[in-house]
């Protein structure tokens, strides 16, 4: 009955460390190293991708998986929008106390 | 480098940038506003 | 040139013997660093990333002046989060200086550095009574402090160097040093102690194979400034500045929303110093727009030069 959810298990570890240094992988190349069809190595990468623990998408014209720099872009932006929140508010208090 | 997603990723930056800056004058002006302000309670203080 | 590096033992045994410093906290001035001690502390220092490293700096002292001529990489981290963490590496330091001997260098250990990732060059409470036992027991001793984060985003080295005043002393006014970014997490620290501790002029040396050597690399120094960015590598750390001028932001304006509504009557002091908050807010804004458009500009200026295609002659 856990066959299926022990080998998805162990293969997304698997997967997670071969994909780590790389930023854009090919899906052959993947499937090649799970020893894993194609097609199931593309359902994996959905699966991880929708649960955030990959940020990335897949091209699939070019069977490639493009890994996204979005957690920093995020922060960067999160940031930006923080100082203009706070930048909005303290002119509000400067054009009162004006 | 003479490609469409070289010219999306560098213009980002050119208005992340340009972003910045605008923030920055802001505050600026912001920081000026509030010294006049200032400046204009202590001259006129009825006090 | 190349007479700094020499190492005279009775001048520094006399030095020691008289110990001008005890009598004048304010006794050294200046620190001479040499190229390769500096090159290997930064290195080491970037090589810590966000965790903090520390080393030590053998050398001489000449009058008023601290001579650099090497420094040495210490097995220890996290300098900022433990009481004293040169004491796990005393054993190491002292296994280091006594084989170095053995080799024919004849400095002494002078001094100690360590990095501060992301928030400048300024002496904690940890780094101040660290540096006050070094004085007590190993003076002529001078700390060093390294921003490696900060280098990389302002194009030069972060450095700052310093030494303390004995406990109990006063120190009379000093001007006000060179501004500085101070992250709110961190600025209760460097205001409780920042009159603990007063700041040596640095300057750097360096030998005529030195300067050889770096005319060689001058073509690898071209290639690695050309190829890389600023802006793409220091992204996270512009993120919590950033982020911490939001911070700082929202404090101020809510001293003068209450400053308002309340009708407080602050007293003019206090009112100076909201002014200058705000002030320094505008200036912290300033530096990282200014560092942001620097980069913009080199990787503009590298667009122009390498991708706009070239005129038939």
């Amino acid at each position: 009955n856990y066959i299926e959810d022990l080998l998805k298990n162990i293969r997304t570890q698997v997967l997670l460390k071969l994909i780590k240094p790389y930023t854009r992988i090919r899906l052959p190349f993947i499937s090649e190293e799970l020893n894993v069809p194609e097609r199931d190595v593309e359902q994996l990468l959905v699966s991880l991708i929708l649960d955030n623990r990959v940020n990335g998408h897949i091209d699939q014209v070019n069977r490639l998986l493009e890994r996204g720099d979005r957690s920093k872009g995020m922060k960067k932006y999160a940031a930006i929008d923080k100082w203009n929140t706070q930048l909005r508010s303290l002119y509000q208090t400067i054009s009162n106390r004006v | 480098i003479e490609s469409e997603k070289f010219q999306d990723d560098f213009l980002m930056e050119f208005n992340d940038t340009l972003l910045i800056t605008y923030l920055a004058m802001f505050t600026n002006c912001s920081s000026t506003m509030n010294e006049l302000v200032d400046k204009f309670n202590t001259t006129y203080d009825r006090h | 040139v190349d007479l700094i590096y020499f190492y005279d033992e009775a001048t520094q045994s006399k030095m020691q013997q008289e110990k001008p410093w005890t009598n004048d906290p304010h006794f050294f001035r200046r620190v001479k660093i040499s190229a390769l001690a500096l090159l290997k502390m930064v290195v080491h220092a970037r090589s810590g990333g966000t965790i903090e490293v520390m080393g030590v700096m053998q050398g001489k002292t000449d009058g008023d002046t601290f001579i650099v001529m090497d420094a040495f990489a210490l097995p220890v981290e996290g300098t900022e989060t433990r009481v004293n963490a040169q004491a796990d590496a005393y054993e190491y330091m002292v296994d280091y200086s006594q084989t170095n001997k053995q080799a024919g260098r004849p400095e002494n250990v002078v001094g100690w550095y360590h990095s501060h990732p992301g928030y400048g060059c300024w002496l904690s409470g940890i780094d101040v009574s660290t540096q006050m036992l070094n004085q007590q027991y190993q003076d002529p001793f001078f700390a060093l402090v390294i921003d490696p984060t900060r280098t990389v985003s302002a194009g030069k080295v972060d450095i700052g160097a310093f030494r303390t005043y004995p406990q109990g002393y006063k120190p009379p006014d000093e001007p006000v040093s060179e501004y500085q970014t101070i992250p709110l997490n961190k600025i209760e620290d460097f205001g409780v102690h920042c009159k603990q501790y007063y700041a040596l002029d640095i300057t750097y040396f360096k030998s005529s194979l030195d300067c050889h050597l770096l005319d060689l690399l001058w073509n690898k120094y071209w290639v690695n400034t050309l190829s890389s960015s600023p802006l793409l590598g220091n992204r996270d750390y512009v993120a919590g500045q950033i982020s911490d001028l939001a911070e700082k932001l929202e404090q101020v304006e809510n001293q003068l929303a209450h400053t308002r509504l309340g009708f407080l009557v602050m007293s003019s002091q206090k009112k100076k110093d909201e002014e200058s908050q705000l002030a320094k807010i505008t200036r912290d804004s300033s530096k990282i727009t200014v560092e942001q458009v620097h980069g913009l500009m080199s990787q503009v200026i590298k667009d122009i030069l390498f991708n706009s295609p070239l005129k038939p002659t």
